[in-house]
């Protein structure tokens, strides 16, 4: 499986559609302090199942959708979508018809979130199990939001046991 | 579960002393499944000894040679199951100019033998230097992000000038 | 102790407003005492907008923008109770390098307005061109620090393999 | 008062006797990583009284006592000076015949660590009160320990009201 783009609408500082393509090898994100280059990444994790705002740098989930700018109104309404190439045919039986899939979040003010794989309803936990099955998740060790990188030396050991298992 | 786990752990274990002694240019590393006797329960210490230094608690390493002994994990764990994307917001922050070139070599490195697919967040014109492509974040409407391919060319002329924005 | 207290936090309130609004080129910040009306078993709440944006939590803030907030802290502490030295030990490190040229900026005004000595810890070439003096600390012995004056005028040519050692 | 020199002698990486003078103006401190800049910042806080051992990463006080290198025996003695001129005479009263004041201190494995004002036997009571007459210590907001900028600004409003103690 691939992970071929993210598209984000409402989300944090992202209010205008916004598409995020990831290409094959390595590519940079730059750009001044405080111009949104974290939140791409918490956009990732968000749309993959993140259940603790905290994690996400908020205290309840419903910061992640745009409260507005010095010009711009608060949004009601954040929605993130993945979008996977599933060429390889290593996802579940399931998805083999579909040469993509598409796993999108939206979030409403004061009414929740929820989930839909190619714009059919699924719960968190079905959509956890996919991203587990694809070999990621909003807890995935290879994503390392900002300033966390030493806390996979700092965590106590039983912790960091726990990303063994993801390897197992 | 017991089995795999204790498989896994032996594949990242090479995997990590491999990759440390790589990133340090010498020294050694390793891992250890503490406090139980079923893997299953059991914490994962780990240690690792930059080169001419004696073997010391994780805490007293410096901030720089934490985030590579971190990175050398995160690339094990990959090595051991690969992941379809690999996302590091600022990893290199607390690198000296010659350990951002290692990392850069072994996030090229594994993004060139595996399927992963890259994103690394960055400030450093040497990793900015060193990527496929770029893609700029900016708020030229304040408050509002937009996102921007950037020119390589271009921008290797002008690393620091995307900083500002 | 109430009322020195209470004068201090008018006057750091002050020299904070001011401090952010110069290192934010805009923008608005104030601190506030809540929870009790005796100043001496009070909070302190700090409020901070950057330019073009709304009021959020501290939390929302990047990377960045927390730690340009909290330089302003500092300094306008500073401000208010001189200390004989101040040390920040890679401080520039999640800032853009517009926000390194600010830091330096006040930085190396407080230094010449006041009698406080001021240590950087840094690996910014920006910053290590703003120096006074610059001290490099190698491990020629492996394991073994010791301190090195270093020419300014040579660093500023070999600024990133002073990072080498 | 004018901070002018740091000794350091068997702490930590430094195992031989240094001298980090202290200038007026800026002085920029590099060098790879784990050289030992974070070091020198950790010696300061600790001539200044720093009880406490996580503060300068370690688990306990004695693992500030150099541990040896791959060709270096351990010590069993770490050693801080820290001298101040009082050329300005903003130093209490007791001070004002001293031109230059030295506040060392010393940690013998298993014998504890003591204090000394130029030369003679102090607590760390005492030297904590000349910090702070001096407009400085080891918790002073002014020195500020590597990652730990956002700290004050993610620390609950009661401990950031403490700082402001300071300024008072
Ligand atoms: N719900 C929201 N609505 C609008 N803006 C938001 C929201 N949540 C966060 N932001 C804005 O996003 C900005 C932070 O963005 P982010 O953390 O992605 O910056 P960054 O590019 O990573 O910067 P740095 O280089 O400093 O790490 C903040 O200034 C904040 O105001
Ligand atoms: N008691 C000790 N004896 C010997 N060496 C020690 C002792 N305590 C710490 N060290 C060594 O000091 C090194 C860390 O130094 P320090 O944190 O000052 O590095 P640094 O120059 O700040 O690096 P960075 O740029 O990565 O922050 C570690 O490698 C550690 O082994
Ligand atoms: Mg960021
Ligand atoms: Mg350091």
């Amino acid at each position: 499986v691939a992970f071929t783009k993210l598209r984000i609408q409402g989300f944090k500082s992202f209010v205008d559609a916004t598409d995020f393509h990831i290409e094959p090898g390595v590519t940079g994100v730059v750009g001044p302090n405080g111009c949104g280059k974290s939140n791409i990444v918490e956009a990732l994790k968000w749309v993959m199942g993140e259940s603790r705002s905290k994690q996400l740098r908020g205290a309840d989930m419903e910061e992640v959708i745009f409260n507005g700018s010095s010009d711009r109104p608060a949004r009601n309404v954040a929605e993130v979508e993945l979008v996977m190439s599933n060429a390889d045919g290593s996802l579940p039986p399931q998805y083999t018809e579909h040469p993509t899939v598409g796993v999108s979040r939206r979030i409403e003010r004061g009414k929740g979130s929820d989930y839909r794989i190619n714009k059919s309803r699924k719960t968190a936990g079905e959509v956890k199990l996919l991203f587990s099955d694809a070999g990621s998740g909003a807890a995935s060790s290879a994503i390392v939001s900002q300033g966390r990188v030493a806390s996979i030396i700092n965590a106590k050991p039983v912790e960091r046991r726990q990303i063994l298992e993801e390897a197992a | 579960g017991r089995l795999r786990l204790a498989d896994a752990f032996k594949k990242v274990n090479e995997a990590f002393q491999e990759t440390f002694t790589r990133l340090f240019n010498g020294g050694t590393a390793q891992l250890e499944l503490i406090d139980g006797d079923d893997p299953l329960n059991a914490g994962l210490e780990i240690y690792a000894q930059p080169p001419g230094k004696k073997l010391t608690s994780l805490a007293l390493m410096s901030g720089g040679e934490q985030s590579m002994t971190a990175t050398a994990l995160i690339f094990s764990l990959l090595q051991t199951n690969p992941a379809p994307i690999c996302v590091l917001d600022e990893v290199d922050a607390p690198l000296d100019d010659h350990n951002v070139a290692r990392f850069c070599d072994l996030v090229g490195e594994w993004a060139r033998k595996s399927n992963t697919r890259i994103v690394v967040v960055t400030h450093h014109p040497v990793t900015m230097s060193r990527v496929d492509r770029l893609f700029g974040v900016t708020m030229a409407e304040r408050g509002v992000s937009s996102l921007l391919s950037i020119d390589l060319d271009e921008a290797l002329v002008h690393a620091s000038t995307a900083e500002a924005g």
